[in-house]
């Protein structure tokens, strides 16, 4: 464990709270995409596959607990509670998941570190996890008023993956052998999908005003 | 054969 895989993965909390935190307190999910809940939900279910045969840590089994359960039950609050459903822009929300979920699995069936079920279910996990934001990104372009907890969570969401770049840079710099290509490029290409996200919220930081995406 | 190091990263 290193500091900056530590600050991502508890970045990467925090997004997870401060979204539970809207829905659960002012029981609203307005400017959530349910598609990239259902989607973070499967990511998680598919990476953490081996959460009960391959012990690493309390740390990691909690962790993982923790973010499956939350995206599980924040997919299960916008579908089934009948005062945050209301709040679910279904007009908006329309991006169709299944054309990144089908691309990801067939990458995940070329492009893997062996071709095995597990090896394949976490390439997936891993392609689908960098690409799993954009029915978020694309509704807050559609939605005109960003909210503030729903521009922190994205923003959140966002840094946990770049603090895993650092990550993976002194890893490979400190431990042999240490190579995932296709955990960096993944990871790389989702905070790229990020970037024009960041470079509005820094400047709607800056200046003071409230989050506006360009149409 | 080669078994691949546990994935110790969330």
């Amino acid at each position: 464990m290193n500091i900056f895989r530590l600050a991502g993965d508890m970045t990467h909390l925090m997004s997870v709270l401060v979204l539970l935190l809207k829905i659960h307190t002012i029981k609203s999910c307005a400017g959530i995409s349910l598609k990239t809940q259902e989607l973070y939900a499967l990511v998680f279910a598919t990476r953490y596959l081996d959460i009960f045969t391959d012990f690493i840590s309390v740390y990691n089994t909690i962790m993982k607990l923790i973010f499956l359960g939350s995206s599980f039950s924040i997919v299960w609050y916008m579908r089934r509670h009948k005062l945050v459903r209301r709040s679910y822009d279904k007009e908006q929300d329309t991006f169709r998941h299944f054309f990144l979920v089908l691309p990801c699995l067939l990458l995940a069936l070329v492009m893997n570190e062996k071709f095995t079920f597990k090896e394949v279910m976490w390439a997936f996990s891993l392609y689908l996890e960098a690409v799993a934001i954009l029915p978020q990104l694309v509704l807050l372009q559609r939605t005109k008023n960003i909210d503030n907890l729903t521009g922190q969570y994205v923003f959140l969401l966002g840094a946990y993956r770049a603090f895993y770049i650092f990550n993976w840079i002194y890893r490979y710099f400190t431990e042999p052998h240490y190579v995932h290509w296709i955990t960096w490029i993944s990871g790389l290409v989702q905070t790229l999908l990020y970037a024009d996200f960041f470079y509005y919220y820094f400047n709607s930081w800056k200046n003071n005003v409230k989050l506006h995406l360009p149409a | 054969n080669m078994e691949l190091p546990l994935k110790d990263e969330l």
